[in-house]
């Protein structure tokens, strides 16, 4: 991408003034009536870059009341912009970027040692100098976890009507079908308003267009990691759950396919360089519930590698795949109630939770790593299609 | 060394909730 940045001016030191009376439209410029898509090109987070030179010249005239109003104008802005848009995963993203880029630059340049080891020495000339803004550094964390929020609540809500025809009706595997259980109606998941199944293709696709909107906006890598650890946990739980709750889901044919699903969601996770650790153990007790289904349930020798491998899986959900297990053909068996009886006894000393089904509303607290930027104030241009012509730079 | 002295005078802010409850009450009294 092209990146605007100039090369500094001579006499510019990275700050920029505005008088009192422009501060309205300063936010409405740059926050409220902003559209993300007039910045492409620009480097990642200008606004936050553009917010903080205007903070550090309130703070270099000393002007405590000018630093109190612009924040709490601009945090106003960005709540209202939010309220607005609370369906646009651009936008909240977007603003989620700049929150957290403003929260990172007010540590950066605070003066707080702690905050500053990576800092150039010309970075460290534009640390604040009359203002301790600790406390307002804690509004915008506030701030950036309720944006956070409202960020998975939207790819939620746009992957969820996804998740049950993708990973476990959809047939990718060719001549799988021959081979599904006898005697079952297909289903079509959760709505029965017609053509609304899905296949992973489909999920895979979404997931680029976050992947690619959060990388192009400058998102924290780790905040676009636990993004997608939070969707592959929310992918786990309703996959899991339909399979518990289904009998013509619970059979050999739809664990290999299920299998073979979760395999590409992987090896998408490795594609994007998301495939950390954290992110793929979300999947693990469909990765187990999937193999359940294709091992043979006979032998006491059966058994045990059942109660080895469902590590992820409680004695409540092993049992009920097992109870729903739904034989292929006349010629498997069905699993015996003796076989299961075997698996409970085996599994007895297990601190299970006492629940079957998962709580896909789960969600992981959210961290906020502090990423300092390597840009320097000084070297950043402020397009026209801001309209921010009355900044001074100082 | 570059280094600034650590800023001194800490700005007190609202916290988010006060800062929602300010901005209604301001929208409020506009016309």
């Amino acid at each position: 991408r092209q990146v605007t940045v100039q090369r500094k001016e001579k006499d510019f030191q990275g700050m920029l003034e505005y008088h009192k009376e422009d501060e309205a439209l300063l936010i409405r410029n740059l926050v409220t009536d902003l559209k993300p898509q007039a910045l492409a090109g620009t480097v990642p987070c200008l606004p936050a870059y553009i917010l903080y030179m205007c903070i550090r010249h309130a703070d270099y005239v000393n002007d405590d009341l000018k630093v109190h109003s612009l924040l709490t104008s601009t945090i106003n802005g960005i709540k209202k912009v939010l309220k607005k848009h609370n369906d646009d995963f651009e936008m909240t993203s977007f603003w989620l970027s700049n929150t957290c880029r403003l929260l990172h630059c007010l540590k950066q340049y605070s003066g707080d040692e702690g905050f500053m080891t990576q800092n150039t020495a010309k970075q460290n000339e534009h640390c604040l100098t009359n203002f301790d803004l600790t406390e307002y550094r804690q509004v915008l964390s506030d701030l950036s976890i309720q944006i956070y929020q409202q960020l998975i609540k939207i790819s939620e809500g746009l992957l969820q009507p996804m998740i049950v025809s993708a990973m476990l009706e959809n047939e990718s595997i060719q001549g799988l079908s021959g081979v599904k259980p006898t005697g079952y109606r297909k289903r079509t998941s959760s709505l029965a308003d017609g053509d609304n199944s899905y296949c992973l293709e489909a999920i895979i696709r979404q997931m680029n267009s976050f992947h690619t909107v959060m990388c192009d906006q400058g998102l924290d890598p780790e905040i676009i990691l636990q993004v997608f650890k939070q969707l592959f946990y929310m992918i786990n739980a309703v996959t899991l759950n339909n399979l518990l709750l289904r009998k013509d889901v619970c059979s050999w044919s739809t664990g290999m396919q299920l299998r073979y699903n979760i395999s590409q969601l992987e090896e998408w996770l490795r594609g994007r360089n998301l495939h950390q650790r954290e992110v793929a153990e979300t999947m693990e007790p469909l990765i187990q519930a999937a193999q359940l289904l294709q091992l043979k349930k006979k032998s006491p020798e059966d058994a045990e590698a059942i109660c080895s491998l469902c590590t992820a899986l409680s004695t409540q959900q092993i049992v009920k795949i097992l109870n729903l297990y739904t034989p292929l053909n006349e010629f498997e068996e069905r699993v015996t109630v003796a076989f299961i009886r075997t698996i409970q006894a085996q599994l007895q000393e297990r601190n299970d939770p006492q629940h079957l089904l998962l709580d896909f509303k789960h969600m992981f607290p959210v961290l906020f790593p502090f990423n300092p930027s390597s840009l320097t104030m000084d070297s950043i241009h402020i397009p026209a299609c801001l309209n921010l012509e009355f900044l001074s730079e100082v | 060394s570059a280094q600034r002295p650590r800023p001194r005078v800490l700005l007190k802010a609202p916290t988010l909730a006060e800062m929602e409850e300010m901005n209604v009450s301001e929208e409020e009294e506009s016309p």
